[in-house]
């Protein structure tokens, strides 16, 4: 049903744009981070993480009016809307969860399609140290973060850097309990 | 065998590759003198394919030109293929064919024959060129990619080569 | 070296569309 959902939000009430443009964008977004942190990768990693934890803590807002779903019971509910719904909504992508750990509070997304690093080689001394779509997991982190979930979110692996697969680890660290205002 | 050059829109080169010809169990390549002498004649061809390019009259009479004429001609004429510009030099028995994209880069390509007259496939070469344009947008959709920039990805030249062999031998 | 992906991948049929 969270499929079905997924798939009728993004055919119905979802107003579309050319995915080139979007990949265009944002490969312009990150070359241009290149050149002005002096191809100092690790800083580009964090202002990635930290543009898309700025979307995220947005963007949440945007999914649960569209979706209206209530609060997830675990985080294997949790890892279900995330790839059937809302990976599906904005980017029409469907990742794979799998690799959950022992106490099911951690799990990856592997991502058989990314929209954007369509036609991206990354240069030679950026194949090691660059997460080209880092964005993903601020915005995966801002989002949850919205919901009371507190997460550490980063990627194991990018076929960008020729890597079989590209995989994103998500760990839930806690539940954040609202504060109460004085 | 040809020597293919992407020219790009400061006169410089981006990429350059010289296609062999299978003459039996053997490889044959341009001379060696005639070897060193390509990209002189290749560049002694721009100014003829500028002219071409920055040309709005599609019925152009002038020239060793062969094809469709001007550049510009989509503005009278229906086609949409109108990047090949053909034949547009000759150098003691070498043909050199144009091919220009809509960014300006000059597709540039000497073609030798080590026996006689170049007889020239029309058809095939426009679809080589047709085939690398595509290839070279796919270049440029990389955002790490600087336009002018050489082109150095052993996966192009992999791929040009094996078009080459497709459509040129 | 890592295989390039790019060259193999469509340029005119690949349609892919993104939630504006």
């Amino acid at each position: 049903s969270l499929r079905l959902a997924g798939e009728d939000i993004w055919k119905n009430k979802t107003e579309k744009v050319n995915g080139e443009l979007f990949t265009l964008m944002y490969g312009s977004i990150v070359s241009q981070l290149c050149r002005d942190y002096q191809r100092c990768f690790p800083k580009v990693n964090d202002q990635l993480y930290t543009m898309g934890y700025n979307i995220g803590v947005r963007l949440i807002e945007d999914f649960l009016a569209r979706t209206a779903l209530p609060r997830c019971e675990n985080m294997i509910r949790t890892s279900e809307v995330i790839s059937k719904c809302a990976f599906k909504i904005f980017l029409n992508i469907t990742p794979q969860v799998s690799n959950w750990s022992t106490d099911k509070n951690a799990f990856s997304l592997v991502l058989v399609e990314n929209p954007l690093s369509d036609f991206v080689e990354l240069p030679m001394d950026a194949m090691k140290q660059l997460w080209y779509s880092n964005v993903l997991c601020g915005v995966l982190k801002g989002a949850l973060e919205m919901v009371q979930l507190d997460c550490d979110v980063w990627f194991i692996s990018d076929v960008l850097k020729g890597d079989p697969q590209t995989e994103i680890r998500v760990k839930l660290n806690r539940v954040l309990k609202d504060e109460i205002p004085i | 065998p040809q020597y293919f050059v992407i020219i790009g829109s400061k006169d410089n080169p981006v990429y350059e590759a010289e296609f062999t010809t299978q003459q039996g169990q053997l490889q044959q390549g341009f001379p060696q003198n005639l070897k060193e002498l390509n990209p002189f004649i290749l560049h002694a061809s721009l100014d003829i394919i500028e002219d071409l390019q920055w040309k709005i009259n599609p019925n152009s009479q002038s020239g060793n030109v062969s094809g469709s004429g001007g550049f510009l001609r989509s503005r009278n004429v229906a086609n949409t293929d109108n990047c090949y510009l053909g034949k547009v030099d000759y150098f003691y028995g070498l043909v050199i064919t144009a091919y220009l994209t809509y960014s300006g880069m000059k597709l540039v390509m000497v073609h030798g024959n080590l026996t006689g007259d170049v007889q020239i496939d029309d058809n095939a070469v426009k679809a080589f060129y047709q085939e690398v344009h595509e290839l070279y947008i796919k270049t440029l959709m990389n955002p790490f990619y600087q336009i002018n920039d050489p082109i150095t990805s052993p996966a192009f030249d992999s791929r040009v080569r094996a078009l080459a062999r497709k459509y040129l031998n | 070296l890592v295989p390039s992906r790019m060259y193999s991948e469509p340029l005119i049929f690949k349609k892919h569309e993104v939630s504006l």
